[in-house]
């Protein structure tokens, strides 16, 4: 059989073992071989990298503990605006959407748009008009709402803060 | 930000990355996750790779793109090359990470913050995550 890989993120920046706690520690870390083990388990199976990369992304989208989907960071306004991107390495296809509000699954979506072949990039509102032609899922926009982004962004806001002083971690 | 990177048993590499960007945005700005090149890239002569950090510098630098051209068109190390990427970052002011694998199978990491959510696994039985630096 021939060799497979992987390898996944969640964020970087200022995170230290100080800030967490054991508890906050160990469910990341859970959370990131559950992602692991999805991916892993299409590739071992002779699935597709492309397939592999999905699976676990979908898996960190819907885990609140990561700034994507579910538990993405606020805009000024108050709203999640969400981006994503895929690259199929094999023909160099690739497909990317900036700024959904009601996609659940914003990678879906990019893959969607790479499969569709016409165009690489699609924003807003045209993103979300091509998601419900494809039949991608939405769902409301304060399923992405979570009270501890909330209120990271309240802190910048009332002290005058850096994004980066009120979220460990970029992106 | 979220990112997936594969190397598949027919040889072919993929690239992902997903994100809800920066707390406090305005004025509809993106990042580099969705940026081919910026934050998301793969090809299959030279590397897949998904970037998380400051996006505006990984933006300036083409920091996906960067490491793949630097592996098809030289002969560095992997990790040397995404080494040095992430150095110019640093050096105009940008913190992040980026994962990466290659066509030989290397599933490698490199950030210049205090710690990076991460993991890899491959055939040969490596299975790891990590949170801080230095684990």
């Amino acid at each position: 059989q021939q060799r497979w890989s992987l390898a996944i993120h969640g964020g970087a920046g200022v995170i230290l073992r100080e800030n967490m706690t054991p508890e906050e520690e160990a469910s990341h870390k859970a959370a990131l071989a559950a992602a692991l083990d999805a991916g892993s388990e299409v590739l071992k199976t002779g699935g597709t990298a492309l397939d592999a990369v999905e699976a676990v992304i979908v898996r960190l989208e819907d885990d609140p503990q990561f700034n994507a989907g579910r538990g993405a960071v606020f805009t000024w306004d108050e709203t999640n605006e969400l981006d994503a991107a895929i690259m199929d390495g094999r023909t160099r296809e690739a497909g990317a959407i900036t700024g959904v509000t009601a996609i659940k699954n914003p990678i879906l979506l990019a893959r969607a748009v790479m499969a569709d072949g016409r165009h690489v990039f699609l924003s807003g509102a045209g993103a979300e008009t091509f998601a419900k032609d494809r039949g991608i899922e939405t769902v409301d926009p304060a399923y992405f709402r979570t009270e501890r982004r909330l209120e990271s962004l309240k802190r910048m806001k009332a002290n005058a803060l850096s994004a980066l002083d009120v979220d460990h971690k970029f992106g | 930000t979220v990112g997936a990177v594969a190397l598949d048993t027919h040889g072919n590499l993929a690239a992902g990355t997903s994100t809800g960007g920066l707390t406090g945005k305005r004025w509809g700005r993106i990042g580099d996750a969705p940026i081919i090149g910026a934050g998301t890239y793969a090809d299959n002569r030279s590397c897949a790779v998904s970037a998380t950090g400051a996006g505006e510098y990984f933006i300036r630098v083409g920091v996906a793109r960067e490491i793949c051209s630097r592996l098809r068109l030289t002969d560095l190390p992997a990790q040397t090359a995404a080494d040095e990427v992430m150095a110019e970052v640093k050096e105009l002011g940008g913190d992040g990470g980026v994962i990466l694998v290659t066509p030989a199978g290397d599933a490698l990491f490199s950030f210049n913050t205090p710690g990076m959510y991460r993991g890899r696994a491959t055939s040969e039985g490596m299975r790891e995550v990590a949170i801080f630096a230095g684990e």
